[in-house]
């Protein structure tokens, strides 16, 4: 069975989206089989990855209207699906919330489709509000992108608390499959501190693989498609093979 | 009376708190009064600016437990004052939705010191929730950071359509202060592409100030201090006087 990977954390901008998108291209280039779920109301995994608007949607999949084998596509990539997001999905924040067990929803309809995959990765919005409780309340692992910067290093510790919330209840089995530092910068002191301290907090969680500030991995998206695909020997895309290597070897697969 | 301008994109990352915190410094260099109201649970105003987590809260303000002008504090600034938030803030969002009229809460309540201050600027989360329509039925005035990136200007039809509800009910007199462009670097062709589309979609909103990306304005956050403190002769410091005074000629003060 696939492992769900939640990609989590509720600063804004931090990488979320881009890392999802990312290891989820280079773990098809290693030639897993990967999904990626939009569980942001952004959509910006869905745009990221080229998806035309049309079609089944997430929120059509949580709602019961149409099972998630139905609501996956291709993406264009090889190994790689999608199931896209638009902003019907902050309709699933507001009904599931009365419905006894609404945290078990995302877990119970992607569980059609896991045999399908290797990995499939959720990328959550910049909040810790209920779809993100969904996510990881369905995931096997978290992967928490941090950017190199000083408010970055704020919510650590507000999202280490909801992790272990989740641990101790919905989700006994989530692991930490890593946290990932991104957009580092090594001509910034402050970069360099704010890796120190991360490391410091998570003593053996944090990916070797650091991901650079790389104008590749902000263009890729602006054309629908992936960094491998964009620019294959960019430093972005180099960052993230090495870090799909690096889930691989954490994962044993 | 003094405007409330709301600083509102759910897009995560694009600069909200770092132009509120900035902007208001630099209102305060020009010797308006000003207040920041840190609207978000992650707290990054309140902490950017050096508050240390003592004292009442805008959660305490909000549900009625002290008066507005008990929870202000000064920031250490001149003529900036700062009413502050952590996590607990996340309790407004869960607690006042069943009730009658939760949406007019922060505008009854900022109305109490209104006439102390010129400008009061609040920090919004990357969400368009509770507390961001709350924000935006308070205010006067709606300023929108926007990143020069691909993903910035997927959510800004998004963004538009909140902003054109909310005048439509709650707060016909909501106007649109500006857009603001920032963590410009020219040195990417993605970010002129992009400040041209942002200045096509809203002619003659946006500012002419545009921020450039700006180490400065990255570190000065760790040392609780706005950046005009920091590094005055910085160019992040130099934008943000410069929109100061762009802000003052649109409101006429
Ligand atoms: N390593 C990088 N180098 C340069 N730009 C990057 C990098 N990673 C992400 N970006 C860009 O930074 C912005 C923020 O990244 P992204 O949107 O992936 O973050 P996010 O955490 O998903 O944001 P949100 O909180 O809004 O969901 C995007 O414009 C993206 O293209
Ligand atoms: N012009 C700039 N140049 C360089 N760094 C910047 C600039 N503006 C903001 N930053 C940095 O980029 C990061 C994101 O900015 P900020 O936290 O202000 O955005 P935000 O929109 O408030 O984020 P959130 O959506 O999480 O509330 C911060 O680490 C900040 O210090
Ligand atoms: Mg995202
Ligand atoms: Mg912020």
């Amino acid at each position: 069975l696939g492992r769900i990977v939640a990609v989590v954390n509720q600063k804004g901008g931090v990488g979320k989206t881009t890392s999802a998108i990312n290891l989820g291209a280079a773990l098809g280039a290693l030639e897993r089989r990967v999904l990626i779920v939009d569980s942001d109301p952004q959509g910006n995994a869905s745009r990221g990855l080229g998806w035309d608007g049309e079609g089944p949607l997430f929120y059509d999949v949580l709602s019961g209207e149409v099972g998630a084998a139905e609501a996956t596509r291709p993406s264009g990539f090889p190994h790689l699906d999608l199931l896209p997001a638009n902003r019907e999905l902050v309709g699933a924040e507001v009904e599931f919330v009365g419905q006894e067990g609404w945290e078990r929803t995302a877990g119970e309809v992607l569980g059609a489709v896991r045999k399908n995959y290797d990995y499939i990765l959720i990328d959550c919005p910049p909040s810790l509000g209920h779809l993100t409780v969904m996510a990881l309340v369905a995931a096997t692992d978290v992967l928490v992108p941090i950017q190199c910067e000083y408010f970055a290093l704020e919510g650590v510790s507000e999202l280490a608390s909801t992790v272990a919330r989740i641990q101790g209840g919905h989700n006994p089995s989530l692991g930490i499959l890593g946290v990932l530092l991104t957009m580092y910068d090594d001509r910034i002191n402050l970069a360099r501190d704010v890796v120190r301290e991360i490391r410091r907090h998570f003593p053996d969680r944090v990916f070797d693989t650091v991901v650079p500030r790389n104008v590749r991995l902000a263009e890729a998206p602006s054309h629908g498609i992936s960094v491998l695909e964009y620019d294959i020997k960019s430093r972005g895309a180099q960052a993230y093979l090495s870090l799909a290597r690096e889930v691989l070897a954490r994962t044993r697969r």
